[in-house]
């Protein structure tokens, strides 16, 4: 059973967008869960998850607050978030990531995508110490290269203790218009080497739109120039087979 | 002297866009210095600042690390920024801010603006506390209204206990085009009253290309949306002349 934590540095540059993306893109033919583990809870936002619609599976992990498990919420993936106050504490986190290590949880799952808080504090960590592979997500923009260094460093420094998780690599996202993209990505590419991911993710209207809709940009408008990038980096994270 | 923060919860919505805007705006008819309280410091990238070509008068605030004073580095304004690691600390910050309320800066300025990190921690309420106004900033993002509540609820913790800062309001910033901006601001208007400011800076690849010059896109690109969007903020908040 894979377990990929989705990371960054920076707030808002795209966590949640992509670790729901990747979710459904692989839930189309393994079975999927992914993990909100961000106590501002993007996910349940983004899904526009209510349970009043949709009931989701109420349950403990240890002594800790409550979680809900929403079957089935991102396309067939399903989605574990936190369901009050008392979940979101990191000793409910650890907890929940203990349980997510038994048995009945690995046969029911081919593939755990963690979604996480921005910056790298203890709660990002207990989620690398969690996870096989972490794929870190970066803003396109110039401060991109004067901040990644630290961030390269933890996972470095994470590795060294444990030989886990390994860096899938870096995305770069809401890439801005062609006619910045080309000198602002050749400097990141030349600054970060072939740790930088193919597929950009560029800026669209469409991720808005979808964030409105409560639905993944792949599914509301696959063929959107977002859709296409997220597809393009499944494939290349294996976690979707090859575009028909 | 007016000391204004800009602040928010979450990361990434676009504060140090909107300190150094507002700041280049208000440095048109006043004597403004832009403070870079983010220790991850991004008004350094944003203007490209680099000590051997402009090289900055360093200074000292109490025993904490060294801060640099780049005179009219941003438009007319000056920008403080930490010089070194040392200067990150919070007891650095502290020692800054006391340092700001001696009788020579408030002779040398009208204006004092500080950019912020993300999130309410120490170092915000450090901020707070030294700020006579807030400005709120929020991406325009249907999860904004789930997120609000705690950052209002922070600001009148404060404010109850030594009645400042006073919010001044919340700006809705890289607002998606129009298709979206309507359902998405209506709900957002509705939610906020008031306290919602008029101008909604939009999406605009201008803010891009003005970070790739070490620009304000006041500056690099006056007549684009997001600019004319950031003059008349400026003029509502009491920081610039009405427009000719
Ligand atoms: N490619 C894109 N094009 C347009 N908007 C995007 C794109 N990717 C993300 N966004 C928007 O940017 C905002 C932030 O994205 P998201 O919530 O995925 O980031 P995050 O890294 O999870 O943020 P946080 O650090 O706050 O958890 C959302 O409103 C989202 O809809
Ligand atoms: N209106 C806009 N249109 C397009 N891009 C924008 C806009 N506003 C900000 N950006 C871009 O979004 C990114 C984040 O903006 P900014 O650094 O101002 O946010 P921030 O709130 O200061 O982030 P942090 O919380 O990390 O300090 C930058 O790359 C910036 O150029
Ligand atoms: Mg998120
Ligand atoms: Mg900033």
């Amino acid at each position: 059973m894979r377990k990929l934590l989705i990371a960054s540095q920076k707030g808002g540059v795209g966590k949640t967008t992509t670790a729901l993306n990747l979710a459904v893109l692989a839930a189309e033919n393994r079975r999927v869960l992914l993990v909100d583990a961000d106590p501002l809870g993007g996910m349940t936002a983004a899904l526009k998850l209510d349970p009043k619609v949709h009931p989701p599976r109420i349950g403990h992990a240890g002594q800790q607050g409550r979680w809900a498990l929403w079957p089935g919420a991102a396309g067939a993936a399903d989605v574990l978030t936190c369901f009050e106050p008392a979940s979101q504490s990191e000793a409910a986190l650890q907890a929940m990531l203990a349980r997510l290590e038994r048995d009945d949880i690995r046969q029911r799952y081919d593939c755990i995508l963690f979604d996480s808080p921005p910056l790298l504090g203890e709660r990002t960590r207990c989620l690398l110490a969690a996870s096989d592979e972490v794929l870190v997500v970066v803003r396109a923009e110039p401060l991109a290269v004067r901040t990644l260094p630290s961030l390269l460093r933890v996972l470095q420094e994470v590795r060294a203790q444990r030989d886990r998780p390994r860096t899938r690599g870096i995305v770069l996202t809401q890439s801005p218009g062609p006619e910045n993209d080309l000198a602002l990505e050749a400097g990141l590419r030349r600054a970060l080497g072939d740790r930088l991911l193919a597929p950009l993710i560029p800026h669209d209207d469409q991720v808005a739109r979808a964030a409105l809709l409560g639905a993944a940009v792949v599914h509301s408008a696959p063929h959107a120039p977002a859709a296409r990038q997220y597809r393009e980096l499944a494939r290349l994270l294996e976690l979707a087979t090859e575009s028909p």
